[in-house]
């Protein structure tokens, strides 16, 4: 463990709250269920060093109640030197005892989902509480696993009704304030049970945005500078490097997307060049190239140009499907059940851009993933990543003829939406191709 | 600006606010050598549980993303008065 320097001269604290989560983005969590989750949080210290917490309840006059630790919840700057950052990142922070006014505050970040007990989709606000009450009491981060005080959140505790602090930290508030002695749990005898953890169904369907973004069919999947866009209709979302969603309500093209026609209310395909980072937009029998977010000058440009035709001669006239495969640097594009490869690293790609010789051919060659998929990244080690309506598909660095590739939810793995109650994958057919069962069923 | 670039500032940045690297001092324009900015990786993997390698290696920038408390790893007492002294202006 390690200790901060500092220390309460006094074993009786007194906390308080001044903010609670937002109802809209924790709505499993009323007030007094953040009160007794808190006072337990409390208790777990209490229970292993002579302490002796003291909850100051706000006199209902809208006056802030003071005391040792004051808790609140706070969004992006909130002064004191330690912004907060929106989704994900950092998620709580405490100031260290003292006579400093900041002193044993306990700051969370009300951009999170706080729950009591949820799945992954949301953060235990119990788990980070000890932690940052461990913090407001005088304990650094611990390199030592298992530590609450370790500075990732490693998910929820088990039950903390029943939580007890692994000896790292025992040692660490037993070094601080003295080993505790008699049975004095520190906090008032009749805490209020817990109801059960909260559905973490029940808190996404509460989400508007929930029926568009869980129900897939997304127009176009592109991983661009490392994050994942899911365009469908005129909106879009943002999954990050490490899994996070940006927000779970969409964005809308046009706000971010500059230089598209007006009304844009589809993309049938987007990619990062990996040659020079631009991202290209297929509409249509058109494209665009993007420096950024801004398109171009110069730009649509006729997709003709790219050069592809039909095994039957006629020009390609709409791109289901592009991505660049990690695996080779080559840029893939799909249209009508058959795909065209390029070499974008030549340097005259700006002059001819004609697909690689023996192209097209039958989307068929890639095993055990749907022929008429709605998009494609690659994602991870350079695995190649399929998207047909609610489902994806992963096809390893470099593998063509996987003979069974499990499909999996792009809701539950992208898009922060609860498991379904039942089987969340479709009947695992020999062909997937040929499935014809209802994929949005999940 | 490639993106292996960018990777390589976020993860100086990260690492200066979790106080693995000093934090960036505007007068000087202070520039982080190489081999400093592999022992702050070190240092942070030690730290972090994972395989000691100096690289940002892909378990090594998971970390760095994985949701955490804001709070600096390595704290000095000097940094906590900075910051106190920046919220204060």
């Amino acid at each position: 463990y390690a200790l901060s320097g500092l220390k309460w001269h006094k074993t009786d604290l007194t906390w308080s709250i001044h903010s609670y989560p937002s109802p809209s983005l924790s709505p499993g969590l009323p007030k007094d269920n953040v009160e007794t989750i808190l006072t337990h949080a409390f208790k777990a210290w209490s229970d292993a060093a002579p302490l002796r917490f003291r909850h100051l309840p706000s006199d209902g006059s809208g006056a802030k109640a003071g005391g040792d630790i004051r808790v609140s919840f706070s969004r992006l700057l909130h002064d004191d030197g330690y912004p907060f950052d929106g989704k994900g990142g950092t998620l709580a922070h405490a100031f260290f005892p003292g006579r400093d006014e900041v002193a044993g505050d306990t700051h969370f970040d009300d951009h999170e989902i706080w729950s009591y007990g949820g799945d992954s989709s949301s953060t235990d606000l119990f788990t980070v509480a000890v932690h940052e009450f461990g913090h407001a009491l005088g304990l650094s981060h611990s390199s030592t696993d298992p530590s609450i005080m370790r500075p990732y959140y490693q998910g929820p505790v088990k039950d903390i009704h029943n939580f007890k602090l692994d000896l790292d930290d025992r040692l660490a508030i037993q070094q601080l304030y003295g080993v505790k002695d008699g049975t004095d749990t520190g906090v008032d005898p009749n805490l209020p049970r817990l109801p059960t953890p909260s559905s973490p169904r029940a808190t996404q369907l509460s989400d508007p945005s929930f029926h568009e973004r869980c129900q897939g069919g997304f127009d176009a999947v592109a991983n661009i500078r490392g994050e994942v866009f899911f365009f469908k209709g005129a909106q879009f979302w943002r999954t990050q490097q490490d899994g996070s969603l940006l927000s779970l309500n969409p964005a809308q093209i046009k706000n971010f997307w500059i230089g598209l026609p007006p009304g844009t209310n589809k993309i049938d395909a987007v990619y990062e060049r990996r040659s020079d980072s631009n991202i290209i937009f297929f509409i249509g029998s058109q494209y665009w190239v993007f420096k950024d977010t801004v398109a171009m000058s110069g730009y649509p440009r006729p997709l003709s140009e790219w050069g592809m035709r039909t095994k039957r001669g006629a020009l390609v006239d709409k791109v289901d499907a592009a991505f660049t495969w990690a695996h080779n640097g080559k840029t893939y594009l799909f249209s009508g059940g058959e795909f065209w490869r390029f070499d974008e690293s030549r340097k005259d790609k700006q002059v001819t851009r004609n697909p690689e010789p023996g192209y097209p051919r039958d989307n068929s060659l890639w095993a055990g993933v749907p022929s008429n998929m709605d998009d494609i990244i690659s994602w991870g080690e350079g695995d190649a990543y399929f998207f047909k309506d609610n489902f994806y598909w992963v096809l390893k660095n470099g593998g063509l003829n996987q003979d069974v590739v499990t499909p999996k939810s792009i809701a539950v793995d992208w898009l922060r939406c609860p498991a379904p109650p039942s089987t969340s994958t479709p009947n695992n057919p020999q062909i997937p191709k040929d499935c014809r069962c209802d994929l949005r069923g999940s | 600006t490639s993106a292996g670039d960018g990777q390589y500032s976020r993860a100086m940045d990260w690492l200066s606010r979790y106080g693995y690297l000093p934090p960036p001092d505007p007068r000087t324009s202070r520039l982080q050598t190489k081999e400093g900015m592999e022992r702050a990786i070190r240092v942070m993997q030690r730290f972090g549980g994972v395989q000691e390698t100096g690289v940002l290696d892909g378990e090594t920038l998971k970390l760095m993303s994985t949701p955490r408390c804001s709070l600096p790893d390595i704290v000095g007492s000097e940094d906590m008065l900075k910051r106190r002294r920046r919220r204060k202006r």
